[in-house]
């Protein structure tokens, strides 16, 4: 990506300090990143092998080209194999286009070289966004996995498929799995992603999941096994600006990554979609500017104002060009707020925000004659505040396992400019001939890659450390202050919450040294497995050894880096372990405590005095007679040794 | 209703390094397994899509819906699901 590396502090306009992770993690060299996904283009210079060494030895993947001699892999990447079989009994069947894992959608190429790519400068969409593209772990080796494949029914990537990725993917000895997709939330074991997390966490491979776009409504999230690594999207210092002006000369901030633009300070006429509705069409569905429903004569050499939702806000911008718009404007709803996402429109086009699109509607409806002008698009650098959470990014709280809170975290997912597909348009439309080498998307789908290559990094500084060590150093070190000093906001400017973000957003050169981790092991699984009611007979058959319910057993206790309690009877006392991974020290504890809850931590001071220590403490919370938490309330607990902190978030709900 | 499934049946009891030999009597028992709901052996042979062998205990199987119900409730499986479909996000 050209410019998420630098907001996360890994570089500094293209220098990167001698304390950048990337130097630290020697960039990630040797660890091997699989990617569930869409499959890859190997052609892209983000997947060149110069300069790479021998393929490690224990590598046992394939490149599986039998019937697809055009594809090749090489030392950067080692391995491509694709997964049909489940697709195939869905939708009947198949031509030889399906014998490949190319990648012939975009998705997996963008996120794989987002985790894993090699640094190729000169990357830009149509000359914005122009930098150097880089992947989070550059030097790390990696390996496709295709089980995404054309949408039936809107979905792409069918359970049998993705559980034979796993168990291949494990034997091939990947290190770490990055999975952009999931579908509803689902209990444990009726979820492919989780059986295969599991088996894969199993055997030490860090998990690396999207937490879905299904925000901003609450109980959105996905992907939400205490096994998983779940990641939330929000924004970077980076804004591609388009400005709509309207004839009363109000100039609108939207965003855009079209190359189009339209004659300068020439205005045209301005027209609401739903007033250029076809005769057949509903006012509702012309104002989303949906396939078939504007009116070529009523469109034809003016501004189309399009309503966001429902249909690809790329769509839009196609459906406006075909019934002859010079331009679009697209206004966000209230539910997506103050969220605007620069696409690479077929037409010069603006993403307005709500309040702005208001403006644009309250115009439109008084005046006679609407008039309005786009300005080219251009690339700012710096913005603020960022980061501020997408109103796409799913949200807790966790419908399966209310005590685990999730996301985990937030990582950069807006306007993501990475190595795409030669085989589709940058819109992924039929009608867009247009090819580029990279292309700008936005997603958890492109969060969950900037994680899974930071964990790269940390798989190659600290091998020994398990998966739940990995996501704990990446959780307590993240922050939720934005570049203003300000909270983390969410698309509509309101605070976010850690339903939102997790512990916040990631900070990748904190990550290496967190000081302390709260360590987890398969046998905690288990335990929290049995917590939850799954019987002992049946844990066994996944444990792989002998295995025996603790009594007594609490939810509440188990090692996650965040606390969550969603239902708080007079008071709780819950346990956590931390394991020192830095110098011998003595954290003291620091709390920001959850309105109308208090909360002691007993001990408030632990001393480490070597590595691999570990030392308990217990925290107990207890609603206040005034003003006693009905709803999800939040706060913090920081351990400190005033060089490490080590922060959780707290939270609570009263019953 | 004829539908496609996946039979969870937890790990495997070969090591972390099956031989060639280990993977085939796996994909056998999923047969022989499969066949005591469908018949034969050669009737689940022909249903499985997938025989999860390495890692992941299980297979993936065209079934009808009353024979995903009998095989759910089998001591050995942890869990029956529909083959169901994902978003790229």
């Amino acid at each position: 990506t050209t410019r998420s590396w630098h907001f996360l502090g890994l570089e500094n306009d293209g220098i990167i300090p001698s304390n950048s992770i990337w130097k630290k993690a020697r960039f990630g060299q040797d660890t091997i990143i699989g990617n569930l996904d869409t499959g890859v283009w190997p052609e892209s210079a983000s997947f060149s092998d110069e300069g790479m060494g021998p393929i490690p030895s224990r590598w046992r993947g394939i490149c599986q080209n039998d019937k697809d001699a055009g594809f090749h892999c090489n030392r950067k990447l080692i391995g491509a194999r694709y997964f049909h079989q489940g697709y195939a009994a869905a939708v009947g069947s198949l031509n030889s286009s399906f014998h490949t894992p190319r990648d012939t959608e975009g998705h997996g190429s963008h996120t794989l070289s987002t985790a894993g790519g090699n640094f190729v400068e000169g990357a830009s969409v149509f000359g914005f966004g122009n930098g150097t593209a880089k992947g989070g772990s550059p030097k790390a080796r990696v390996a496709a996995y295709k089980v995404c494949w054309p949408p039936v029914g809107g979905n792409e990537c069918f359970d049998a498929d993705i559980l034979a990725a796993f168990d291949i993917a494990i034997h091939d000895g990947v290190d770490v799995l990055s999975a952009s997709l999931g579908g509803l939330p689902t209990p444990f074991f009726n979820d492919s992603l989780s059986i295969g997390s599991f088996h894969a966490v199993k055997h030490g491979i860090v998990v690396v999941c999207s937490a879905g776009n299904s925000g901003p409504a609450d109980g959105t999230v996905s992907n939400i096994s205490p096994w998983q690594f779940t990641v939330g999207a929000s924004t970077m210092d980076r804004q591609f600006p388009s400005y709509l002006v309207l004839g009363n000369k109000k100039r609108l901030e939207g965003g855009s990554l079209s190359p189009k633009a339209l004659p300068p300070n020439k205005f045209f006429p301005l027209i609401s979609a739903a007033d250029a509705k076809a005769a057949n069409a509903s006012a509702d569905d012309a104002l989303l500017c949906k396939a078939g429903t504007l009116d070529h004569s009523k469109v034809k050499g003016k501004i189309l104002v399009c309503l966001r939702g429902e249909n690809a806000r790329v769509d839009k911008g196609q459906q406006a060009a075909l019934a002859g718009a010079v331009g679009m404007v697209l206004a966000n709803n209230e539910l997506t707020g103050n969220e605007v996402i620069a696409d690479p429109h077929v037409l010069p086009a603006s993403h307005i925000n709500f309040t702005d699109g208001v403006a644009v509607f309250t115009y439109l409806n008084s005046t006679k004659s609407p008039i309005a002008y786009i300005t080219p698009s251009t690339t700012e650098l710096g913005t603020k505040p960022a980061p501020f959470m997408a109103a796409f990014s799913s949200k807790g709280p966790n419908t399966i396992t209310p005590e685990i809170l999730k996301p985990d975290i937030t990582a950069p997912g807006v306007s993501v400019i990475a190595a795409y597909t030669e085989a589709q348009g940058p819109t992924n439309q039929d009608f867009d001939k247009r090819r580029v080498l990279f292309n700008s998307v936005s997603g958890t789908s492109m969060s969950c890659p900037h994680v899974s290559g930071i964990v790269g990094l940390l798989k190659t500084l600290h091998p020994d450390w398990s998966p739940a060590a990995i996501r704990s150093a990446m959780m307590t070190t993240a922050r939720t202050m934005d570049n203003s000093m300000e909270a983390i906001l969410n698309a509509s400017y309101f605070k976010a919450t850690p339903f939102s973000y997790g512990a916040g957003h990631v900070r990748p050169n904190r990550a290496m040294n967190p000081g302390l981790v709260y360590d987890l092991n398969v046998n905690d699984y288990l335990n929290f497995l049995c917590a939850l009611g799954y019987n002992q007979t049946l844990i066994k058959m996944f444990s792989e050894r002998p295995y025996t319910c603790p009594k007594p057993i609490s939810l509440t206790n188990f090692n996650y880096p965040s606390i969550t309690v969603p239902k708080l009877h007079g008071s709780i006392t819950v346990t956590r372990t931390l394991k020192n991974v830095g110098p011998p020290g003595t954290y003291k504890a620091r709390i920001r405590k959850p309105t109308g809850i208090s909360v002691s931590v007993k001990p408030d001071s632990l001393k480490f005095n070597k590595i691999g220590e570990e030392k308990t403490f217990s925290l107990t919370l207890q609603a206040e007679r005034a003003g006693a938490a009905r709803d999800y309330v939040f706060g913090e607990l920081i351990w400190s040794d005033a060089k490490h902190f080590v922060r959780s978030p707290i939270v609570v709900k009263a019953a | 209703i004829e539908r496609s499934y996946i039979v969870y049946l937890g790990a495997h009891s070969h090591g972390p390094e099956p031989s060639s030999d280990d993977l085939d009597q796996v994909t056998e028992s999923h047969y022989e397994f499969l066949g005591s709901f469908l018949g034969s052996r050669d009737n689940a042979k022909e249903a499985i899509i997938y025989s999860y062998t390495r890692h992941i205990n299980g297979f993936a199987a065209t079934l009808q819906d009353h024979e995903a119900a009998q095989i759910a409730n089998h001591p050995k499986v942890v869990s029956v699901f529909l083959n169901k479909g994902r978003k790229l996000h």
